[in-house]
């Protein structure tokens, strides 16, 4: 099942470049 | 606010349609970012910072064009329209007049798609600073793009001596835009 998650667009923005810079060192 | 509306299956499709859309065009920034001259020579760190306080007001920009002010529309990346007034039952109707606004004001300047470029850079890397290690660093990557910025521009428009003075004057109001909007809660479906 879909996991419905809250988050602000701000931390939102923030997982997504953590995660890129992580995956990509 | 938390999206609410009555159509409950609407809401969700424009929450997922929304979402599908919001998480590759962050991507999309980072890759932009990535190709600025000079970006990739600041630390990991500071290119993180600036990434994080930046990328939201890079997105207004480039979403601009999906704000249609005529007919009070906004299209999705993954090119569905949506009349403002179905947007405005989610609860974001603060973002989005302040959005047609800005719109409204970027788009009457008519810059041409690479002017649009070069000034998403200078909006990304004159972002908030806090957290930020190498300070010169950073000043000195921002007077390069916009002292390109400036040449480009006055280069295609020998006349028009209002236009940067009028893009810069943008910057604050995405400073705005960022501080108003970007930490509102959303709610997001993650598989």
């Amino acid at each position: 099942p879909k996991t419905h998650r809250v988050m602000t667009l701000a931390d939102h923005i923030s997982h997504i470049i953590t995660q890129d810079f992580a995956r990509n060192k | 606010a938390c999206p609410v509306s009555g159509a409950e299956r609407t809401s969700q499709e424009i929450w997922e349609s929304f979402s599908q859309c919001f998480t590759p065009a962050v991507k999309e920034v980072v890759e932009f970012a990535k190709g600025i001259p000079g970006f990739q020579e600041l630390s990991q760190q500071d290119q993180v910072m600036l990434l994080k306080s930046g990328t939201f007001q890079v997105l207004m920009v480039r979403f601009c064009t999906l704000f249609n002010a005529e007919e009070r529309t906004v299209t999705f990346l993954n090119g569905q329209t949506y009349p403002l007034s179905t947007l405005r039952a989610l609860g974001m109707s603060s973002l989005l007049d302040a959005m047609f606004e800005f719109s409204e004001k970027l788009g009457s300047l008519g810059l041409e798609p690479d002017e649009m470029a070069l000034f998403m850079a200078v909006v990304l890397v004159s972002a908030d600073r806090s957290g930020i290690s190498d300070m010169r660093a950073v000043e000195q990557l921002q007077e390069g793009l916009i002292r390109a910025l400036r040449s480009l521009i006055t280069r295609r428009r020998p006349d028009d001596t209002t236009l940067f003075s009028k893009l810069l004057l943008r910057l604050p109001d995405l400073r705005t835009l960022n501080n108003l909007h970007s930490d509102k809660l959303l709610a997001f479906r993650i598989d």
